[in-house]
């Protein structure tokens, strides 16, 4: 038996409409420590790992461990008919084919109940080190996300080079060329606006800018985005959701021919 | 532009 109760039902939505363009089907990991998900994108080259730790759930009974296979556009659907404000409860009994989703209004005056068919999905479930990074770039959301659409009006790839000087995000293509630098910005006053860089060797990587897009979809979770890079390793790209957990994106370099 | 390495070159299945 499972029964998970968000009162911050928005965050969910939230969260499948940062994944529902980059994964099709994917795994929920259920467990007593919480909500999770491992999926690559089907080109294998970008993966996403969510968590949201059982803390965060107003009510989190998980008897034994479960696997919920889910369709993420089917899912996101069905989340889209929860107001912002819903409290979501996700239900399923442990031999069921089939999630429940509740959407309950603040008030209690309109209660809905959405079935979903789950499926089997055979996933690979990789194991991701935790590791020391080179530089790590903490910066406004909507600003991550801004200069990635509009580098990718210019080319395809962007790289990412981190120095004393800041966080340079650079581009070319047929028409031409464009560079971003942004310096290090504490915004005591602000600290949503901040940028902060912490760098222990200079580092520059090349990535491709489709998926940088994709990941920024996730930018209505938080207001801060953190950017992990090492020499020739994948970009780690984290959201954080509210108090309770994370959603980060791994994204695969690329490299000269 | 450059050749795009995969995710499963740097992580192991477990």
């Amino acid at each position: 038996m499972l029964e998970l109760r968000l009162v911050q039902g928005g965050l969910l939505k939230k969260v499948l409409e940062s994944l529902k363009d980059l994964v099709n089907d994917a795994n929920f990991d259920c467990s007593a420590s919480g909500f999770s998900l491992q999926a690559m994108d089907s080109s294998h080259v970008a993966l996403v790992a969510l968590l949201l730790r059982s803390e965060g759930f107003e009510h989190y009974r998980c008897d034994r461990n479960l696997s919920l296979g889910m369709n993420l556009n089917n899912m996101a659907k069905m989340l889209k008919c929860a107001a912002n404000d819903d409290i979501v409860t996700i239900k399923a009994d442990d031999a069921s084919d089939s999630v429940t989703f509740m959407f309950e209004s603040p008030n209690q005056d309109k209660i809905a109940d959405f079935e979903m068919k789950l499926m089997d999905i055979d996933s690979e479930h990789l194991g991701i080190p935790e590791a020391e990074f080179q530089a790590i770039v903490r910066m406004p959301s909507a600003e991550f996300a801004r200069i990635c659409k509009d580098l990718s009006t210019i080319g395809d790839t962007v790289v990412i080079s981190v120095t004393k000087e800041g966080v340079k995000f650079s581009t070319r293509g047929d028409i031409g060329t464009a560079n971003i630098v942004c310096r290090q910005n504490p915004s005591i006053d602000k600290p949503e606006e901040a940028t902060i860089i912490e760098m222990e060797e200079p580092v520059s990587l090349t990535f491709a800018l489709r998926y940088m897009n994709s990941f920024t979809k996730a930018t209505p979770l938080a207001n801060q985005v953190t950017i992990s890079l090492s020499a020739d390793l994948p970009v780690v790209v984290e959201y954080r959701v509210a108090e309770m957990g994370y959603i980060r994106f791994y994204l695969a370099p690329k490299i000269e021919e | 532009t450059g050749i795009q390495l995969n995710i499963t070159e740097f992580y192991r299945s477990t």
